[in-house]
């Protein structure tokens, strides 16, 4: 416990987009970390003020979906 | 409000750019214009000046560019990534580029063109993303009209951290 959350319970092109968002905009500043994909979505939920859940839920994707500048936002 | 790391900014308070492409949505007029008054908003809160030149180098080169466009920052086609700029320094540094797949507009349809470029040109000149929303420099694009447009406090503390108050 706690019970690691099972990405594979998304679809693969959910799963691919928020990797590629996420690599994106909030990308993993050295090579060496590592990181859940959980902890990574917590990561964009708390900069964008949503409910921080780890999981891809709907206003997760709003975000996601809406028009923006591609720089990350970790600067780096 | 968020820097850069390394607080990267111009040392010079007159900073020249110029436009090296227009896009065939707007009239070229309309395209200076808004360009010009992108920079004016950041112009009109700090010590910076901000001019045009039409050759040779400049710290903070505007084009539209599609897809790859030499910078290792591909475009993605319509919606999604809208622009990107670089933080200060020589070469790409400073430079905003806008994705020419987008429908850019002086107004509500399609992509406001002054709207995006006075973000973009709050990273040439050192400011990373915000997340206040509402704040210029927040990630994500949405319409203001702007004729009633007002730089948010959180952007104005930032870019005033880099280069100081505009000088009474």
């Amino acid at each position: 416990f706690p019970a690691q959350l099972k990405p594979h319970s998304w679809n693969s092109i959910d799963l691919e987009s928020v990797k590629t968002y996420l690599d994106k905009f909030f990308p993993l500043l050295r090579k060496t970390d590592s990181q859940s994909l959980e902890e990574r979505i917590k990561k964009m939920q708390r900069f964008f003020h949503l409910t921080v859940t780890g999981t891809l839920n709907a206003e997760t994707k709003e975000i996601m979906n809406q028009p923006r500048c591609g720089v990350p936002d970790i600067a780096d | 409000y968020k820097t850069f790391p390394g607080n990267p900014r111009w040392r010079n308070k007159y900073l020249t750019y110029r436009i090296d492409n227009y896009t065939p949505d707007l009239p070229q007029a309309k395209v200076d214009e808004a360009i010009s008054k992108a920079f004016m908003v950041w112009s009109d809160v700090t010590p910076l000046q901000f001019k045009r030149v039409f050759r040779g180098d400049a710290d903070i080169v505007v084009a539209f560019a599609r897809r790859e466009h030499r910078d290792g920052y591909p475009f993605d086609g319509r919606g999604n990534t809208l622009a990107h700029a670089f933080a200060p320094g020589k070469g790409l540094g400073g430079d905003a580029h806008f994705d020419e797949d987008e429908t850019w507009s002086e107004y509500n349809h399609g992509v406001n063109l002054f709207l995006v470029a006075a973000h973009e040109f709050g990273h040439s000149l050192g400011l990373a993303h915000s997340n206040v929303p509402g704040a210029l420099m927040y990630p994500t694009y949405s319409y203001v009209n702007p004729k009633t447009f007002r730089l948010s406090e959180d952007d104005k503390r930032g870019i005033q951290k880099l280069y100081g108050r505009k000088s009474a």
